[in-house]
């Protein structure tokens, strides 16, 4: 069985805000090391994998592979009943019809129970090959948000140049076009406003930005992201939840000219 | 134009 106790719902609360307009029903997949999640965009253009080690439960227990299938719609539902400082607790059984979720307040004697229905959902798993960057990008999460919004009303594409002289993002609309630089730059004072950029060759792709767009909605999670980049293959963007807990996002390329 | 690519020409099916 699994029960696997959250100290924050709110936790788990942004992880599915960040991916219900991407993803919707989806396989959590718990075992002894966490619970896992990967799904792609009904395009398949865009794949979301999401890592909870156990290091982010206390405690946390799941004796064998257990596959929740999840509708995320429905799950939303749910979490709303939950306040981000609530305690919360998955519970299911080893061959479960339905997913149990107990909220409890550390503040006074509420508790809140909720059992979710599951479904048997069969999903393909894409192997993601380990990939050496040519380039690694760590700012603030809230800078690449706005960066993303700000060019998504100029344009659907971006275009995501990283050389020794920074990484420019740039676009071309209708109404015209834009482009933001970023250099390599250290603030003593905030270290969480850093970027660090990491290059070992040139890169240049092209993206389409409703989808990096989408992506910044796990913002909340993280007030960092790392953005890699090597040529012609997908991007990587990812957030760091608690331990080594992540959120990542991968997004196929736009290619040829 | 770009074509968008799929995620399936880069990571292969478990």
């Amino acid at each position: 069985m699994l029960e696997a106790r959250l100290e924050q719902a709110s936790i788990l609360k942004k992880v599915v805000d960040a991916i219900k307009d991407l993803v919707q029903d989806c396989n959590f997949d718990c075992n002894d090391s966490g619970i896992a999640l990967q799904a792609m965009d009904n395009s398949h253009v865009a794949l979301v994998s999401m890592m909870l080690k156990t290091e982010t439960f206390s405690p946390f227990r799941c004796d064998r592979n257990i596959a929740l299938g999840v509708n995320l719609t429905s799950l939303t539902k749910v979490l709303r009943a939950a306040q981000n400082e609530d305690i919360l607790t998955l519970k299911a059984e080893d061959a479960p019809d339905v997913l149990n979720l107990v909220f409890e307040s550390s503040e006074n004697d509420r508790i809140s129970e909720y059992d979710l229905k599951l479904m048997d959902i069969d999903q393909e798993h894409l192997g993601i090959p380990d990939t050496e960057y040519a380039a690694t990008i760590s700012m603030p999460s809230a800078e690449f948000k706005r960066i993303t919004t700000d060019l998504m009303a100029m344009s659907e594409s971006v275009n995501i140049e990283a050389s020794k002289d920074g990484v420019k993002f740039s676009c071309q609309g209708d109404i015209g076009n834009g482009s933001i630089t970023l250099r390599q730059h250290t603030n003593v004072d905030k270290p969480a406003e850093n970027i660090e950029i990491e290059l070992s060759e040139p890169v240049s792709l092209t993206f389409s930005l409703k989808y990096l767009v989408n992506f910044c909605k796990a913002s909340a999670l993280s007030s960092t992201v790392k953005i890699c980049l090597s040529n012609e293959v997908p991007l990587l963007v990812e957030y760091n939840i608690s331990a080594s807990s992540y959120l990542r996002f991968y997004l196929a390329p736009k290619i040829g000219d | 134009p770009k074509q968008q690519q799929t995620l399936g020409k880069f990571f292969g099916k478990k």
